[in-house]
């Protein structure tokens, strides 16, 4: 597949997968500079949970997987 | 397979209603997916579904767009298509389905409502999604055909988990249930794969409804339905190459051959398997190759080989030839075959044969999995 950046549609399609499935939630309190960012995190925990090279970046291949139809019931059990 | 922790219905007699319809289908074909698709729940548990046409039923059936009264819009075409609740008072239980998809009944057109509401039952029997991507609870739509469709195993093993199986006698003895469809085992050392090609520079490795595929990196291959990529491509199929020449993927299946551009399907095929000169008494072919130094693609038949000129796009002369005489001490049926760095690697049943194609030589003997890491 064509390697190419993620486009600011990626990243928002990204963002509202992130969330509405693996229970990505906005980053409060301090950033610790070496650790990689909850997105990051929440983006290998996708590619892990679908069998995809787990990179925590937004691959061209995470990109086509967020976009296929699916189910609307979130991947990771939300905390009630 | 993975389950909401402790939601699951008290009793193996539960309700349900279809609440409205959607307008895509008849009331009947609405209705037939609807029963259909929780009798793929009752045949392999106690479970036992009645439907009620008025008041609450544990599982309410809805069809709606967008903001539909609950907290969980839906997203319009495509995206997301349909969700559903935990067993439970009130709303637990209840599946909503996205009336801006177009929902079919049994082509492949639209998304096919019996395979979405089998899904979506699933999580209103208490299953969450399985990241097993053979599984009918993996989250990502996938069609199938609805008149073979059987509860794959991963899935029978959850709702078995909570449930327990079927305890009903077969009402059809002499009907045994099929086997639940399980997903390959790359660890399975007995594994027999269908196929394998390279497609510029990856590695596929066809089995059943799954492929395998490895990039040039050698991370672990990513397992994932044919259809998934390719809706019109069959399960089972019998071989594949790619040819360095056309840089085209061409893969086989009975007497039919299709032809890949990178992950696109090139128009106009599937073509007969004569197309490319074969003989007419060749019906299916077991393994094809590609060989970089010659130019020529072996087509494995059986105990026989054919060489084709993909320069001339003709059979060679001279052929069939016997396997063992072109590659020595290779006595079993080549199931699958393709070259890697320049060697050549013929697949009978779970091993793997390293060949020299200069000198013919047999250099290794190797498991299936020597690509194909565990």
């Amino acid at each position: 597949l064509p390697i190419s950046p993620p486009s600011e549609e990626d990243e928002a399609l990204a963002e509202t997968y992130l969330k509405r499935f693996f229970n990505l939630t906005e980053e409060t309190g301090p950033v610790f500079k070496r650790r990689p960012s909850q997105r990051s995190r929440k983006v290998s925990e996708m590619q892990s949970f679908f069998g995809l090279k787990v990179t925590g970046t937004l691959d061209a291949e995470t990109v086509m997987m967020m976009k296929k139809p699916r189910c609307g019931v979130p991947d990771v059990q939300l905390s009630r | 397979f993975t389950t909401f922790d402790n939601h699951k219905w008290q009793t193996n007699r539960v309700t349900y209603r279809i609440e409205n319809y959607t307008p895509d289908m008849s009331v009947a074909e609405v209705d037939n997916s609807i029963e259909r698709a929780l009798q793929v729940w009752a045949k392999v548990s106690p479970l036992r579904f009645t439907r009620i046409y008025s008041g609450i039923a544990d599982i309410m059936i809805s069809f709606g767009t967008r903001n539909h009264g609950d907290s969980y819009p839906f997203d319009g075409p495509d995206g997301t298509l349909a969700h559903a609740f935990a067993p439970g008072a009130g709303i637990g239980g209840d599946a909503h389905f996205d009336d801006d998809e177009s929902f079919s009944f049994s082509s492949t057109r639209g998304y096919n409502l019996f395979l979405v509401a089998a899904h979506e039952f699933g999580h209103s029997l208490g299953l969450s999604h399985s990241n097993d991507p053979g599984a009918l609870m993996f989250p990502v739509y996938s069609y199938t055909d609805p008149r073979t469709f059987s509860l794959p195993r991963d899935d029978v093993n959850g709702i078995q988990y909570i449930y327990g199986p079927n305890t009903d006698l077969n009402p059809n003895p002499d009907k045994p249930d099929p086997t639940p469809p399980s997903t390959p085992d790359a660890c399975d050392p007995t594994l027999v794969v269908d196929a394998v090609t390279t497609l510029r520079g990856d590695k596929m490795f066809f089995k059943g409804r799954f492929l395998w595929r490895g990039d040039p990196q050698g991370n672990k291959p990513v397992l994932s339905l044919i259809k998934n990529y390719w809706p019109e491509l069959p399960d089972n199929i019998n071989a594949a190459y790619e040819s360095q020449l056309s840089d085209r993927v061409f893969l086989f299946k009975d007497s039919q051959v299709w032809a890949l551009y990178g992950y696109d399907i090139v128009p106009g095929y599937p073509k007969n398997l004569n197309s490319l000169g074969l003989p007419r008494t060749v019906k299916k072919v077991d393994a094809a190759m590609y060989d970089e130094d010659s130019r020529k693609t072996l087509f494995f038949v059986d105990d026989n080989y054919y060489s084709y000129d993909e320069a001339m796009k003709r059979m060679d002369k001279g052929f069939p030839k016997r396997v063992d005489e072109g590659f020595p001490g290779m006595t079993s049926k080549v199931t699958a075959a393709f070259q890697v760095r320049g060697f050549t690697y013929l697949y009978s049943g779970s091993y793997m044969f390293e060949y020299s194609m200069r000198t013919r030589r047999q250099l290794r003997v190797l498991g299936n999995n020597y690509f194909l890491p565990c």
